[in-house]
């Protein structure tokens, strides 16, 4: 299955750095 | 919960999430208030997955998380999207650009494969034409017409898996044997081919990509009595096509 991680300042670092988008599980 | 597990460890959802950086966070954690603000997600929102470009706008969001057959479409749809405009921004003029180093070309070339931009297909083949082509971008523009596999990228890599130049061909099918299993359509009918060079390239490609069981070796097909080519043609097409067609259903839409 797909990891979650839960750092999204992270993400949004790793996804400018490789220029993919995010695909953000908001948990309500 | 058991539901949205399920739903992510579903093949067609991974697949379609594989270009996609993934991260969940807590509609409630205040941290990110201003981010759910601007994603236009209110305080009452259910479960849900957002899409977001590396900028932070918003692609698209799905509440199926519960429902693969629902779900891998709309995250392929939203990468789709992103794809799209990717292409069009960053990555068509860097092909047009004269002063682009070879590492820059390359790194375009890697990211066209990488994310299947469809759409480059044809700046890629402009690059092979180019004269006095350094043999790393040779490979690289082969790799990313493998990794595309559209039809007019599968039909320039077994031409010139088929040419006259023993090092080219052998680039371009080493390419073409890591092609993605859609690429075998595109094959099937060069196993009929006029050319044997090209029948060969065709045969060897579709009994990699489609991990066709016990191939015959080149020798085969020039000391085989025609019934015996025959049945062996007629085999590894069935086989081909039982191969195409789960990745036609489990695959290629989520592509």
């Amino acid at each position: 299955g797909i990891a979650w991680p839960r750092n999204v300042e992270q993400a949004i670092a790793e996804a400018k750095k490789t220029q993919r988008p995010i695909l953000l599980l908001v948990e309500g | 919960v058991q539901g949205r597990q399920l739903a992510f460890s579903d093949r067609r959802v991974i697949y379609a999430a594989r270009n996609f950086v993934p991260v969940a966070a807590q509609r409630g954690d205040s941290r990110y208030s201003g981010l759910f603000q601007q994603l236009g997600i209110g305080p009452h929102a259910g479960y849900r997955g957002v899409f977001i470009t590396p900028d932070g706008a918003k692609l698209g969001e799905s509440a199926a998380l519960e429902d693969p057959a629902r779900l891998a479409p709309e995250i392929a749809m939203a990468f789709r999207s992103y794809r799209a405009q990717f292409y069009k921004d960053e990555l068509k003029a860097k092909f047009g650009d004269p002063n682009a180093t070879v590492q820059e070309t390359r790194d375009v070339l890697r990211k066209v494969a990488q994310m299947v931009v469809e759409q480059a297909d044809g700046d890629v083949l402009a690059i092979l034409d180019r004269p006095g082509l350094p043999t790393e971008l040779r490979v690289a523009a082969y790799q990313a017409l493998a990794d595309l596999g559209t039809s007019a990228a599968v039909e320039r890599l077994v031409e010139d898996a088929a040419g006259p130049d023993a090092a080219t061909a052998r680039l371009a099918g080493q390419a073409l044997a890591s092609a993605p299993v859609g690429a075998a359509e595109f094959l099937l009918d060069r196993l009929d081919d006029d050319n044997a060079a090209i029948r060969l390239a065709a045969y060897r490609a579709i009994t990699r990509i489609c991990e066709v069981p016990q191939p015959k070796s080149d020798n085969f097909w020039t000391n085989a009595k025609e019934k015996r080519a025959a049945e062996e043609l007629r085999r590894v097409r069935g086989l081909a096509e039982q191969c195409m067609t789960v990745w036609k259903r489990d695959y290629a839409p989520y592509r």
